[in-house]
């Protein structure tokens, strides 16, 4: 996260390989679910052994000894509608919930964020240099309206997609946190209305922030972890 | 330091039945793997040995999976270790520890029983220690060429068998990462520690955590993307070094290479996007600054390490380099778009595919539907029985639920119990953008964060 600060963000998972390091983010939304973006992933039937979760720590690698740490083993991958660069995992046990791990919530169906709604980023990737990258940084982006982003993409905007405001500061995702949240805080409960996926440019500053619009797959979302 | 388990070939969850004899009781005591296997060496009729890994449990064989009237079977509770000179079919140096089952010599010749002593007599009578057996090759007077046999040609009175030594017997291409033969000692002889060992050398390569590595018994591997293979080795003074393994005269046959988008890891990815996914350039493969590295183009002639390309030399998640930012040793080019993996579409549907009564039986991944009215290899929650109206006939794509992304089907592959199907909405079809109609809701409650609820700073 470029242009963030360092912060709590419950739902938010780091995603390892067989080496054990930190490649991509994803989202805790049931015990045993967590939600990522396609391109993290090889392959819709990769056979994912040895991939594993870690959530329930600030740090991106704790020591030994951090109590709080869960790691939990990747046992399936589930590939979204063609379009969404979704995917679900679903893990080996259920996380424990406690004050370190917690669920986000999945908006309603169709649901649209209202324009200028304060929501946040996390992840353990990038920081260019702006912010600690041993630990899980967090940053805020209002949400821009989709006419108005599709405007500034030059038409090129889906439905499937929702646009961040982009901020002199220069703040946004970058290498390392794909697949991590969007989250804005809706009716006191945190909700997840984005997915971070792969940009060309980190924390533009004259050009959105595109994410994955969840809203649109909590039919599939419910529909995988209900099959 | 080398264990004993080293002679051992194992097999997992798998059980040797003999049709002709019943198998011996289980030794009384319980114990290791390796102390089994300790036992089994001691033993002069031992050749493999069942290890229960719940009870403990050691039950010694004198048989193996190439013994006569013998069978293997699956069973989670045993692992097999089976003597590895009785199953490899190459030799280790001169091959005096030969006990394969090759019965016929570099010329083609049928072997003469070592019982046997017509047509031609001899000296080499069996014994439990020998190891002279039926009419197999070996090499009872360590003859530098290797195992050999009389043979039952009276004018031939013996000849070799032409048995490859283990180095030859199975090349390697490129750096070796494919490679399964059996060479089990380094390039200095000394023999490998197996990798589902953590002595004398703790290493973090576990066999059931790389299954696509093929990292069986104690045998040379490449499993991260090294030059050559190698492995930890047996003495503790010296934890890993490379093996002397053949390498094919042919080339392989470079398959499945893409230029504009990446396959699966995009390890036969050919195209020239050279910056990260963040917009960073990337450093040149034959330059060693702002970053060291071993991936010298030359010592990875089949990984096209040109300029500074996006590569996948080790089997990374997607295609990465070294980065021209010194802060920054490692990025992914993960803007590089996947190449579709999805059947192309062959029939269209109109809104969410509702009222789709077509004949598409295959999810967009290719993968046959399970029929709707079946039980396995998914219990449906959908079924003829619960949705009679729904036309669900065969194992058609059908959307009965009206699930917004269109027809789906429970699938034949155990491990994905729905897909979407191979069908698009028609060009023209109106389905309400979620835009049009945006409702104000409440939510259920969860994501709740303790210190967010006071405001509190951070």
């Amino acid at each position: 996260i470029v242009g963030g600060q360092p912060g709590n963000s419950p739902w938010t998972v780091s995603i390892r390989n067989r080496a054990g390091v930190h490649f991509c983010g994803g989202s805790l939304v049931k015990e045993q679910w967590v939600i990522s973006t396609r391109q993290c992933f090889f392959s819709c039937d990769a056979d994912l052994t040895g991939y594993e979760v870690q959530l329930g720590t600030l740090f991106k690698d704790p020591g030994p000894g951090d109590p709080d740490k869960q790691t939990i083993p990747i046992v399936r991958i589930v590939c979204g509608p063609s379009e969404s660069q979704l995917v679900m995992l679903k893990l080996a046990k259920p996380a424990t919930l406690n004050r370190r791990v917690a669920l986000i919530c999945l908006p309603p169906e169709r649901y649209i964020v209202p324009a200028g709604t304060i929501c946040e980023i996390a992840g353990w990737g990038e920081t260019r240099g702006t912010a600690d990258d041993t630990v899980l940084n967090v940053a805020q982006l209002p949400v821009l309206a989709h006419g108005e982003c599709n405007v500034a993409l030059r038409g090129r905007l889906k439905e499937s997609e929702l646009c961040t405001a982009p901020l002199r500061a220069g703040v946004g995702a970058c290498e390392g946190d794909y697949g991590g949240p969007l989250a804005c805080l809706t009716a006191d409960c945190w909700v997840l209305e984005g997915v971070i996926t792969p940009s060309r440019v980190c924390a533009r500053t004259d050009q959105p922030a595109l994410f994955i619009r969840v809203s649109l797959y909590v039919d599939w979302i419910h529909k995988v972890m209900k099959m | 330091h080398r264990s004993p388990l080293n002679d051992y070939q194992r097999l997992r969850a798998t059980q040797l039945l003999a049709a002709h004899a019943e198998p011996p009781p289980p030794l009384p005591e319980r114990g290791s793997a390796e102390q089994c296997a300790q036992h089994c060496a001691t033993s002069p009729p031992c050749r493999a040995f069942h290890y229960d890994r719940q009870s403990q449990l050691c039950q010694l064989l004198p048989w193996t999976q190439h013994s006569p009237r013998v069978q293997m079977q699956k069973n989670i509770h045993y692992d097999l270790y089976q003597k590895k000179d009785y199953l490899r079919d190459c030799i280790v140096a001169d091959g005096t520890s030969y006990r394969g089952t090759r019965a016929t010599t570099e010329k083609g010749l049928r072997c003469q029983h070592w019982q046997a002593t017509t047509p031609h007599d001899h000296r080499f009578l069996p014994s439990p220690r020998n190891g002279l057996e039926e009419n197999y090759c070996r090499n009872p007077d360590q003859d530098k060429r290797g195992p050999w046999c009389y043979t039952v040609n009276p004018k031939v009175r013996h000849q070799n068998c032409g048995i490859k030594k283990c180095e030859d017997a199975v090349c390697m291409t490129c750096n070796g990462e494919d490679y399964r033969g059996a060479v089990d000692h380094t390039e200095s002889g000394t023999e490998c520690q197996r990798w589902d060992l953590q002595h004398p050398h703790k290493h973090p390569f576990h066999p059931n955590k790389y299954p696509d590595k093929g990292l069986d018994d104690n045998y040379c591997r490449n499993p991260d993307s090294s030059e050559r293979p190698w492995c930890y080795t047996t003495n503790p003074r010296q934890e890993r070094e490379y093996c002397r393994i053949r390498i094919c005269k042919k080339r392989p046959r470079t398959s499945n290479l893409t230029t504009t988008c990446f396959r699966g890891k995009g390890e036969g990815y050919r195209g020239r996007v050279n910056v990260t996914v963040s917009g960073i350039p990337c450093q040149r493969w034959d330059a060693q600054t702002p970053h060291q590295h071993n991936f010298v183009p030359e010592k990875y002639p089949c990984k096209d390490l040109q300029e500074n390309y996006c590569r996948n030399p080790d089997g990374s998640e997607a295609p990465w380099c070294f980065t021209a930012r010194p802060t920054i040793r490692i990025a992914f080019c993960f803007q590089i778009r996947r190449c579709p993996d999805e059947l192309d579409a062959q029939e269209c549907y109109h809104g969410h595919g509702e009222h789709y009564h077509g004949h598409v039986s295959k999810t967009r991944k290719g993968i046959t539907c399970q029929p709707w009215a079946a039980q396995a290899p998914h219990v449906p929650q959908i079924s003829p029985v619960t949705h009679p109206e729904a036309h669900l006939e065969e194992n058609y794509c059908r959307n009965p639920d009206n699930d917004s992304h269109g027809p789906w089907c429970y699938t034949m592959d155990p491990r994905t119990p729905f897909d979407y199907c191979g069908i698009k909405p028609c060009s023209g079809s109106k389905v309400p953008s979620i835009l049009e109609n945006a409702d104000v809701v409440a939510f259920e409650q969860c994501g709740q964060r303790d210190e967010r609820l006071q405001r509190k700073g951070r």
